[in-house]
């Protein structure tokens, strides 16, 4: 059998949130690692790695490899259903059609147990080579979501540049240009209020601004972001969660035919 | 014009 009882029940229900948007049904995999999926959108544009380590788990057990397959936006409708201080368990038999969540509140004096129906998926899993990325771009979550925001009231493409200076993000559209430098910074005081500039070579690539936008639904879950570029490769936007593992959202660029 | 490339192009099928 699985089961997983994760203290910080929010995590969860934020990671909801921030795929269920992109992505329709995807496998939970769930061994005694952990619990990763790995989808991609309905466009095969835009791909989503989510990997939670069993070691940020209150307590894990997963008695042989599972494949939970899950339609996203039902589970969000359950995980709804939590308190934001809640803790989660979530539950799985070998042989099941059945994923449980069970909601605690924080002093103990309401447990729910909510059961949904598993769904069987045929997923297309995408081998992502390990990749030494041209340009690495640590900045404010926060930042990046209302830049993301501001330009997609402007243009429906935005071309993200890097250089040693900082990275820059530009658009167009019928009313007009946008242009945004963030330079890195280094001299604040908080931590995660820093933008880094980690450069081999200077890159400059085009996106669409609507994924982008999706992507920032989980700036909830960390105060930073990472993005990482090279020429002619897909952009890897990376939310860490904390203790857990990360959230990935990987995003093909706009190439000139 | 520019395409808005599929991730097939750029990472394998498993």
């Amino acid at each position: 059998m699985f089961e997983g009882r994760l203290l910080q029940g929010s995590l969860l229900k934020k990671v909801l949130e921030a795929i269920k948007d992109l992505v329709t049904d995807t496998n939970f995999d769930c061994s005694e690692t952990g619990i990763a999926l790995q989808a991609m959108d309905s466009s095969h544009v835009a791909l989503v790695s989510l990997l939670l380590k069993d070691t940020g788990f209150d307590h894990f057990r997963c008695d042989r490899n599972l494949a939970l397959g899950i339609n996203l936006q039902n589970m969000s409708k359950m995980l709804k259903c939590a308190g934001n201080d809640d803790i989660i368990t979530l539950k799985a038999e070998d042989e099941g059609d059945t994923i449980t969540f069970m909601f605690e509140s924080p002093n103990q004096d309401k447990i729910s147990d909510f059961e949904m129906k598993l769904m069987d998926i045929d997923s297309e899993h995408l081998g992502i080579p390990d990749t030494d990325y041209q340009a690495i771009v640590t900045m404010p979550s926060a930042e990046f979501q209302r830049i993301v925001r501001d330009l997609s009231s402007i243009g429906d493409t935005a071309v993200i540049g890097v250089t040693k200076e900082g990275i820059s993000f530009s658009t167009g559209g019928d009313i007009g240009k946008a242009n945004i430098v963030c330079r890195q910074n280094t001299n604040v005081d908080k931590e995660e209020d820093q933008t880094t500039v980690e450069i081999h070579e200077p890159v400059s690539l085009t996106f669409a601004l609507r994924y982008l936008n999706s992507f920032t639904k989980a700036t909830a879950l960390s105060p930073q972001v990472t993005l990482s570029l090279s020429k002619e490769l897909p952009i890897v936007v990376e939310y860490k969660i904390e203790k857990m593992g990360f959230l990935r959202f990987y995003l093909a660029p706009k190439i000139e035919e | 014009p520019a395409r808005q490339n599929r991730l097939f192009k750029f990472f394998c099928l498993h």
